[in-house]
């Protein structure tokens, strides 16, 4: 594994504790997006199907269980607590999952490396983690006021996935026949998709304000 | 075997 890959997990890790802790000590979800939440989980569910058939390395199996258990425990929080339901903001995240999940779907059964169950649905979940955010970046547009945590999650979800640009490319120049086609694509769109929220992210970092997205 | 190098990554 090289650095940039595990710099890369790390922030992934770090982007999903920082909103565990915003749940569950302030017991509250304010801004964030239940749909994108439940997006992810069905990118993981979809994506670690061979959790217990293939064995790849202790640090494989135990990162999946947790990206696993904590997209699924915090969209249980959301949905279910007693207390943080209340904060949703369910009238301001309106978008409609079919809308992301159908074209995905589509094309995963077009493009895929074979036509096997689980290489579509490993397409599919590549294709739903690229567009999952979504959701997630409406709502922080139309919320006036972003608190810290979830600013600081969607910068980290937006570093992970540029640091797995950076594994990539080291990957292709010291590992032989490294060449994957759907992840780079999907994982390219997925970090474009943070370009503008970097861009006002580090304006307001440097002016010292508030990060706030323009409507 | 490519398909355990693509299947390392989370």
């Amino acid at each position: 594994m090289n650095i940039f890959r595990l710099a890369g997990d790390m922030t992934h890790l770090a982007s999903v504790l920082v909103l565990l802790l915003k749940i569950h000590t302030i017991k509250s979800c304010a801004g964030v997006s239940l749909k994108t939440q439940e997006l992810y989980a069905l990118v993981f569910a979809t994506r670690y199907l061979d959790i217990f058939t293939d064995f790849i390395s202790l640090y494989n199996t135990v990162m999946k269980l947790i990206f696993l258990g904590s997209s699924f425990s915090i969209v249980w929080y959301i949905r279910r607590h007693k207390i943080v339901r209340r904060s949703y903001d369910k009238d301001q995240d309106t978008f409609r999952h079919y809308f992301l999940v159908l074209p995905c779907l589509l094309l995963a059964l077009v493009i895929h490396e074979k036509f096997t169950f689980r290489e579509v649905m490993w397409a599919f979940s590549l294709y739903l983690e690229a567009v999952a955010i979504l959701p997630q970046l409406v709502l922080l547009q139309r919320t006036r006021n972003i608190d810290n945590l979830t600013g600081q999650y969607v910068f980290l979800l937006g570093a992970y996935r540029a640091l797995y640009i950076l594994n990539w490319i080291y990957r292709y120049f010291t590992e032989p026949h490294f060449v994957h086609w759907i992840t780079w694509i999907a994982g390219l769109v997925q970090t474009l998709l943070y370009a503008d929220f970097f861009y006002y992210y580090f304006e307001s970092w440097k002016n010292n304000v508030k990060l706030q997205l323009p409507a | 075997d490519s398909n355990i190098d693509k299947k390392d990554e989370l």
